[in-house]
C-alpha cells in the first residue's frame, strides 16, 4: 500500500473527495496552511493499494486546477518607513502537490 | 522507529491519548474529517521505537470501538426533483485504521 | 526527497517558516495538539531534497527554542477527595521533534 499525501486548494477538495468516493477511494481531510501563501488549503491522505497509484494521480489531476493568485508581500522592515510599499505580485498555485510514501503494514482494527 | 498514522472517532481518541502516555508512547493529534461520511473524526501521529510497535497497537485495539452510525448520502440531482428522496443508510466506523510508515531518523532539535 | 515531520511550539511555528522561505524551502502548516500537555503546536511537512536535509534541519534547529511549561496534571479520581491536590510540575518542551520519512515519488500536477 501507499499513502498519498497530497495538497490541493480548498476550492478542489471537496470535487476530489468525491471523484475519489465515486471511484471507490477512501480518504481522510486535514485542513493546512501554505508556508509562502499563507493562505488556507487542503492535505487529504489517500491510502491505496500499490495496483491503483496510478488510477488515483489521474483522478488527482483530472479535478485539480492551476490556478494565478495575487500575492502582497508582507510589508519588510524597510517598507514601513511609507516609501516602497510592497507591490502585488502573481502567483501561480498548482494543482496539486503529492508526496508517495511507502506504507509498511495497513491495519483496521 | 515507526510512524503510526491513526485514525479514529472523535469519541475514542481521548481515552485512547490517556491509555498511550500510561504506557510511555507519545503522541499528537490532528483534527480530521473522513472522506466519505464528512464528519470529523481525529488523526493521531504515534512515533514508536520497533520493538513498541506491537505494545501500542494492542492499546489502540483496546480502546477504540467499532460503531454503526447513520449516513444520509447528499442530494443527487435526480433526487432534488424530489421522486426518489435519499434513504439513511447505515454504515459501520471501524475502531481504528493505522498506517505503518519507516522513520529513517528521529530527531529532538 | 524527503519529508520532515516536524512538530514545534506555535510560538516558533512563524519565525521557521519564514526562515524556511528565505532559504527556498517550501512547507505546509498543519495545527495539532501535544498528546501530554494538550495544548496547541504545530506539526510542519517540509519536502526537501536529500541533498539540502541537513541544512533544513539546522533551519530548524536555530529557530526553535527548548522552553520550560508548566504544566497542572488533570485530577485523577482520589484527587477530588480533596486529599492530594494535584500540585503543578514544571515540563521541558524541546525546540523541535523531526520524524525524517523516504518520499518515493514527489509530483507535481
Ligand atoms: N519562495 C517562493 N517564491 C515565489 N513563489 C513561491 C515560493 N514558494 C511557493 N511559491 C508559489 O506559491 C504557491 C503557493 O505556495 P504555498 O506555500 O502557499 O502552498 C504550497 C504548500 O502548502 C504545498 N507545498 C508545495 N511544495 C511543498 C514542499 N516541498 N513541502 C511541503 N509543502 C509543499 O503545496 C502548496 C502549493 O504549492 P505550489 O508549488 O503548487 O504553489 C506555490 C508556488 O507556486
Ligand atoms: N464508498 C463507501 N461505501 C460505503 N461505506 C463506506 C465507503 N467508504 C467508507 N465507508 C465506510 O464509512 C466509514 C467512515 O468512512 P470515512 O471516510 O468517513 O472515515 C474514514 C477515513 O477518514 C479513514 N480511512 C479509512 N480508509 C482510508 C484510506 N484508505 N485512506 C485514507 N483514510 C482512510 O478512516 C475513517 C474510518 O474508516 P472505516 O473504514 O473504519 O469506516 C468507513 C467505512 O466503513
Ligand atoms: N509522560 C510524560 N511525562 C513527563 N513529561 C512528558 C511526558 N510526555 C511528554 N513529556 C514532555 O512534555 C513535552 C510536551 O509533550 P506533548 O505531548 O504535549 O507535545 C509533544 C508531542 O506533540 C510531539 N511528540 C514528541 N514525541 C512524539 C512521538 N514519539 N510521537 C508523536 N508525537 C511526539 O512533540 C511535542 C513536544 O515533545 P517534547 O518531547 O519536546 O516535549 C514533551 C516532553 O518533554
Amino acid at each position: 500500500m501507499k499513502l498519498l499525501l497530497t495538497i490541493v486548494q480548498d476550492t478542489d477538495a471537496g470535487k476530489l473527495q468525491q471523484a475519489l468516493i465515486e471511484s471507490g477511494f477512501d480518504s481522510t481531510k486535514l485542513s493546512s496552511t501554505g508556508g509562502f501563501l499563507r493562505q488556507g488549503n487542503t492535505t487529504l491522505l489517500i491510502g491505496v493499494e500499490d495496483h491503483q497509484v496510478d488510477t488515483a494521480k489521474k483522478i488527482v489531476e483530472s479535478t485539480c486546477r492551476e490556478r494565478t493568485k495575487i500575492h502582497t508581500p508582507g510589508p519588510t522592515i524597510t517598507d514601513l518607513e511609507g516609501m516602497s510599499a510592497t507591490r502585488p505580485i502573481e502567483v501561480t498555485v498548482g494543482g496539486a502537490i503529492i508526496f508517495v510514501i511507502e506504507v509498511e503494514e495497513f491495519l483496521r482494527l
